[in-house]
């Protein structure tokens, strides 16, 4: 069994490479095998984890393409803890045209998804890092997962976007995917001293306690606890192209998402 | 003599919308006429300064439509400060379709810049505040506008985008707008205590330096002084409806783009 995320959020800046990224290692240091699709023209999942988007020879894009080049096979092995592995699909800059392309393909959208059955057999874990918009590339993203993580910063203008993102899940779930679920939020660059910040939390978690019961996707979801603090290392790390596990393995910002993977997983497991 | 400044930046969550909208503020404190343009759909900017996008009578979008519906007297008059004032042109969701709609109609892009020549002579200043994309909205900002200002963070992450976006300033530099110059860089949600922020703008200066005397638009750019420090109260102060002069005007955030403001107005009436 394999639980498919796709980490999405149209707003730009608010976390989800970060999150992706060290998510990702964390489930990895627990032993378990991830697999990182990088969704995002920018590359910055790619960039993150230590690979050069110029000097890829197979990646997202590759998927996309009029016929598409197949590469189960061809799957980067960027990290590895005793049985645990982080698999990268990376993504080039090119893909930006696939945001277009596949505009005339629906057949397209099956693409990316008869990948992921294809190496669902070798990863417990799939992340897809999406780009910052509700076009193509983040759509076929809620295509293939099941889940829904939303990384966001606990401020106001951050609330504005959360309910046009509900909608745009709840019309693929629709469409497309039936099984798509909302799991919750991530709280990014967390400012856990502020009562602002306490309120927009505040907020979050009433929304979601009243959605309970409501036959929306996301009747179930949660904020995962703990916030992720701003913690500026974990805004160093990626020009190391290293986690921050590799990079301050101690430092407030991996313990944040050492828990946050912890909770992650063990919510899995109790399944 | 009016200055037009778009305040760009495809990656999201930066600081455009808090850089356009309090350093508006800061330079009508000055006694200056100011007019915002907010060009961006998620309506940002007018929520900021206190107005509800679905309440608004008229808006950037009228001014996009077919034909398009004349409004130089329908600008919002949303601060006034002795003789300085902050006109609006606000946002509203439906401008999103502008993005895709804009695209067969060469001609469009020319209806923001006859709108602009109508109200150029009631205003000294006028920012275009530009959604997080190289979308029509952005383009339609960069042909209407003598400048480009970059609000950015200094991150390794962020530096990746600024390449990209120089390019697009070059293009339509070359195409649609050859007046078109790079004016700088304003830092935002700055961490001036730490190393890694102190290289990334080291590498910002050194790269505008080297491109003195060049031919490109960014020959005279330069890091804007100060940066503006990271502080709560400036994410607090949009879900208010106001800017920070208004909401904690001694806070560091208050100060840092009151200090910005001065030295912006300062250039200018230098020349
Ligand atoms: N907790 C944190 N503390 C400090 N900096 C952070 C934190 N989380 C992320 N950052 C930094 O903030 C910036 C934005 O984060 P990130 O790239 O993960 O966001 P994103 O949502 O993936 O952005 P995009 O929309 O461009 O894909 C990056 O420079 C990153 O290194
Ligand atoms: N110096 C600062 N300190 C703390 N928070 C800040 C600061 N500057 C901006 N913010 C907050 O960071 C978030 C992003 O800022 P802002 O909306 O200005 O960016 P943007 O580039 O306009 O985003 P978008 O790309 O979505 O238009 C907002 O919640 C804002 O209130
Ligand atoms: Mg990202
Ligand atoms: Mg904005």
């Amino acid at each position: 069994l394999t639980r498919t995320v796709a980490f999405m959020n149209q707003k730009g800046g608010v976390g989800k490479t970060t999150t992706v990224v060290n998510l990702a290692h964390a489930v990895c240091e627990q032993g378990r095998r991830v697999l990182v699709v990088d969704l995002d023209p920018q590359a910055h999942a790619t960039l993150h984890l230590g690979v050069d988007p110029e000097s890829v020879e197979w990646s997202v894009y590759d998927l996309l393409l009029d016929p598409p080049v197949a590469g189960s096979d061809r799957v980067l092995k960027v990290r590895e803890e005793g049985t645990g592995v982080v698999g990268l699909v990376p993504a080039v800059t090119d893909q930006a045209a696939a945001e277009h392309e596949l505009a005339d393909e629906a057949d397209r959208m099956g693409r990316l998804a008869r990948f992921i059955d294809g190496v669902k057999h070798e990863y417990e874990f799939i992340f897809f890092d999406c780009p910052p918009s509700l076009g193509l590339l983040t759509l076929n993203g809620l295509a293939c997962a099941k889940e829904v993580i939303v990384p966001m910063q606990a401020h106001f203008l951050a609330l504005q976007g959360v309910g046009k993102l509900l909608e745009t899940v709840q019309l693929v779930g629709q469409g497309v995917n039936d099984q798509l679920r909302v799991s919750g939020v991530v709280l990014c660059m967390h400012d856990e001293q502020t009562r602002h910040a306490r309120e927009v939390v505040d907020d979050l978690k009433t929304f979601f306690k009243e959605s309970r019961g409501l036959d929306v996707p996301w009747s179930g979801a949660r904020v995962y606890d703990p916030p992720v603090r701003r913690n500026i290392k974990l805004a160093e790390a990626p020009s190391f192209g290293e986690t921050i596990f590799e990079y301050a393995k101690w430092c407030p910002g991996a313990q944040d998402y050492r828990a946050v993977a912890k909770s992650f997983v063990d919510e899995w497991d109790a399944l």
